[in-house]
């Protein structure tokens, strides 16, 4: 099965 | 001080109705060289990212960077009194405590203004990594528009899956299973082009819902990019003729 993810996952807080 | 005279006040009523639905609360970046924001859906799944530039306006002037928070449902009520044809002034002082908002109709001599007041909002940016997407393609916004819209009547996710050759949508549900395949198309009719630049192949899979709501910005652009990379967010660009660039990032589905 697929989850959704997150951006924070990706992206990092400036 | 901060002034800008929108001519074609049509596009930032567009820009308001593409944002709406993802975002509510918004921080507007007022800088000398234009009008920015950043800002992600409440579950932390798409980010829209909008540009506008002030050699888009027909009179731009920021004497200093600015934050205005904004609810954008309450900017979308307001917009609603700006007719097509309106060119849009936004006025706002230092320290602002609203945002003065003027819809011209210079043939009907209609004029209409409204203080918008602003908001304290928390937001966090988020830094997004320089990424050289080894798949963009670029494809008739209303086309892409389509598929999205038909493929989530059979299924709440899709496949994008990229080659040299070709652009794949593929769907699986309790329907059945399909897909929807586009070829590089650099025929003469320029609305009818789909133009595959693919260094390197890219599975993906997202949510049909998130896609169907960036859409709503398909009548900004003729085309709409998709920036894709196996290891990041999927990039869905409409360029804003002389003005700037309106963005989203989606971030796909994953394996459990």
């Amino acid at each position: 099965a697929k989850g959704q993810s997150s951006l924070a996952a990706f992206f990092t807080k400036k | 001080m901060f002034e800008a005279k929108l001519t074609e006040g049509l596009i930032l009523k567009k820009i308001v109705e593409s944002i709406k639905d993802i975002v509510t609360d918004v921080n507007i970046d007022i800088s000398p060289s234009g009008i920015s924001l950043q800002a992600m859906d409440s579950s932390h799944v798409a980010l829209v990212s909008l540009n506008l530039s002030m050699d888009g306006f027909e009179h731009y002037r920021a004497d200093t960077n600015m934050v205005l928070g904004v609810s954008i449902a309450n900017l979308a009520k307001v917009m609603k009194l700006a007719d097509n044809n309106d060119q849009i002034t936004l006025q706002a002082d230092q320290e602002a405590t609203h945002l003065k908002i003027i819809f011209e109709n210079p043939k009907t001599e209609r004029t209409t203004e409204f203080n918008l007041n602003l908001i304290t909002i928390d937001s966090e940016h988020l830094a997004i990594p320089e990424t050289e997407y080894s798949s963009v393609v670029t494809i008739n916004s209303g086309e892409f528009s389509k598929i999205c819209k038909e493929l989530f009547s059979l299924s709440e996710t899709v496949q994008i899956t990229t080659n040299t050759d070709y652009v794949q949508f593929s769907v699986e549900g309790e329907v059945g299973s399909g897909q929807v395949r586009l070829g590089h198309n650099d025929s003469e009719k320029k609305e009818d082009q789909t133009i595959l630049e693919v260094s390197e192949s890219v599975q993906q899979q997202f949510a049909i819902r998130y896609l169907n709501m960036f859409n709503k910005a398909s009548t900004l652009s003729s085309f709409t990019r998709l920036c894709l990379h196996q290891e990041q967010p999927l990039v869905v660009e409409f360029k804003i003729d002389n003005l700037g660039v309106l963005k989203y990032f989606l971030a796909p589905k994953i394996s459990d």
